[in-house]
């Protein structure tokens, strides 16, 4: 475990606490894409289901635990729950998320670490999760005015696997054998997604203005 | 070399 991971995990970890106050708080679930939540609940069982198998460490364990539950709880309010549902922007979150996980799942057939089912799930769930806010990031743009503790959502997000990148870099000049060019290559890609994103972050951060995507 | 493969991040 190095500085690098750690603070990433815990911006991960962030981002997760700062949608479900955003929920919570607001009753409301507008301005968050469904799809990438439903994404992102598969990204999760997909890569942890060693969680019984393989034990790393406590610390690994129950942040995978934390990280499965959460998910499948914002998912399971913004499909059941009686207030929160009706706030969700069903018209316009309409990404066609499924060919991100047919094109996620042939990709990881083509290209894994070993052609066993676990490490073709990871490689699924680690190229699902460079794509899997394209939903949100689209549902941001057509939705216009982005409110605070949303923008600061996907800005966590997109921080916590730029992060994660600084710890590959670490890793290798630390690590003789480390090799994870596919995690890394596909981290590369996820965190490059959110370049636009970051840009008009900043801006409305340094004019202090309402955070606003062009559509 | 197969440990330093080992899935140790999350």
């Amino acid at each position: 475990m190095n500085i690098f991971r750690f603070a990433g995990d815990m911006t991960h970890l962030i981002s997760i606490l700062v949608l479900l106050l955003k929920i919570y708080a607001t009753k409301s679930c507008s301005g968050i894409s469904r799809k990438t939540q439903e994404l992102y609940a598969l990204v999760f069982l997909a890569r942890y289901v060693d969680i019984f198998t393989e034990f790393i460490s406590v610390y690994n364990t129950i942040m995978k635990i934390v990280f499965i539950a959460s998910t499948l709880a914002i998912v399971w309010c913004m499909r059941g729950h009686r207030v929160v549902r009706r706030s969700y922007d069903k018209e316009l979150d309409t990404f066609r998320h499924y060919f991100l996980i047919a094109a996620s799942l042939v990709l990881a057939l083509l290209v894994h670490e070993k052609f066993t089912f676990q490490e073709i799930l990871w490689a699924f769930s680690i190229y699902l999760e460079a794509v899997a806010i394209l939903p949100q990031l689209v549902l941001l743009q057509r939705s216009g005015n982005v409110d605070n503790l949303t923008g600061q959502y996907v800005f966590f997000l997109g921080a916590y696997r730029g992060l994660y990148i600084l710890n590959w870099i670490y890793r290798y000049f630390t690590e003789p054998h480390f090799s994870r060019w596919i995690a890394c290559v596909s981290g590369l890609v996820q965190t490059a997604l959110y370049a636009d994103f970051f840009y008009y972050y900043f801006l409305s951060w340094k004019n202090n203005a309402k955070l606003k995507l062009p559509a | 070399r197969w440990r330093s493969n080992r899935h140790d991040e999350l």
